[in-house]
């Protein structure tokens, strides 16, 4: 039997959103110590995986591993129907054909409850090896975001570069070109605000705007997001939960 | 011009 009750509607709404448009068929591995997900979109290029820790729930229990498949479409279109400070509880028994999804307004004694017929969806879990990166950089998830959206007007591509004090981002389109330069600051004040560069390596790498769009969907669950570059592996994309997290990897374009 | 890469190249034996 799971039971998995979110204090807020609106974790769960923010972490399907933050990758719904990239991925649609997803299993989520639930076992005693949370839920697990990880899917790859169509063209194998981005690769989301989520973790949400046990501590992430108002209440958490699951007696037995159970894998739950749903397509990403049709979970969005329940999960709008709950209000974002309604507590929801995912409920699904060992060997489930459904999930229940109940929504309660506990100031007005509103409860709902819906049920999402389940999918047998095959694909591989894949072990992520630590990987080696040349570059970890933390900075606020709005500001990533915005210079990724502005950039994607001018080029399907964009290039990220870091040297020892700068991060760059570059665009260069047909209609012209843009970038935005960013150096490494801590804000005491307000910590989410910084900028913070660890640099092992230098990197210059290009990536695929349409994905990068994709991955910055994913800012609502943080305020921070934590970047780490590599001229050899995927990049890693990440936003933290309070327990847990959603990755995104990511392959690089290279030259042909 | 550069070309995207998949995760195959990274992540899979398959």
């Amino acid at each position: 039997m799971l039971e998995a009750k979110f204090q807020e509607a609106s974790l769960f709404k923010r972490i399907i959103d933050g990758f719904k448009d990239c991925v649609q068929l997803v299993n989520f591995q639930c076992k005693e110590d949370g839920i697990i997900a990880q899917a790859v979109d169509d063209s194998r290029v981005l690769l989301v995986s989520l973790e949400i820790g046990v501590e992430a729930f108002q209440d958490y229990r699951c007696d037995h591993p159970v894998t739950l498949g749903m397509d990403l479409s049709s979970l969005s279109k329940i999960l709008r129907c709950g209000n974002n400070t309604d507590t929801l509880t995912l409920i699904a028994d060992d060997t489930p054909d459904a999930i229940i999804l109940l929504f309660e307004d506990t100031k007005k004694d509103r409860i709902s409850e819906y049920s999402l017929k389940l999918m047998d969806i095959d694909a591989d879990f894949l072990k992520i090896e630590d990987l080696q990166y040349d570059t970890t950089l933390m900075m606020p998830s709005a500001e990533f975001s915005k210079t990724v959206r502005d950039l994607s007007q001018l080029s399907d591509s964009l290039n990220i570069l870091v040297t020892k004090e700068t991060i760059k981002f570059v665009a260069t389109g047909d209609v012209g070109s843009g970038s935005v330069i960013l150096k490494p600051f801590i804000n005491m004040e307000n910590p989410d605000e910084s900028i913070k560069l660890d640099m092992d390596q230098p990197v210059d790498l290009t990536f695929g705007s349409k994905y990068l769009q994709d991955i910055v969907k994913g800012s609502a669950l943080s305020n921070k997001i934590g970047i780490r570059l590599s001229s050899e592996a995927p990049a890693l994309f990440q936003f933290d939960l309070s327990s847990g997290f959603l990755q995104f990897f990511l392959a690089p374009k290279f030259d042909d | 011009t550069k070309k995207q890469q998949t995760l195959s190249s990274f992540f899979f034996t398959a």
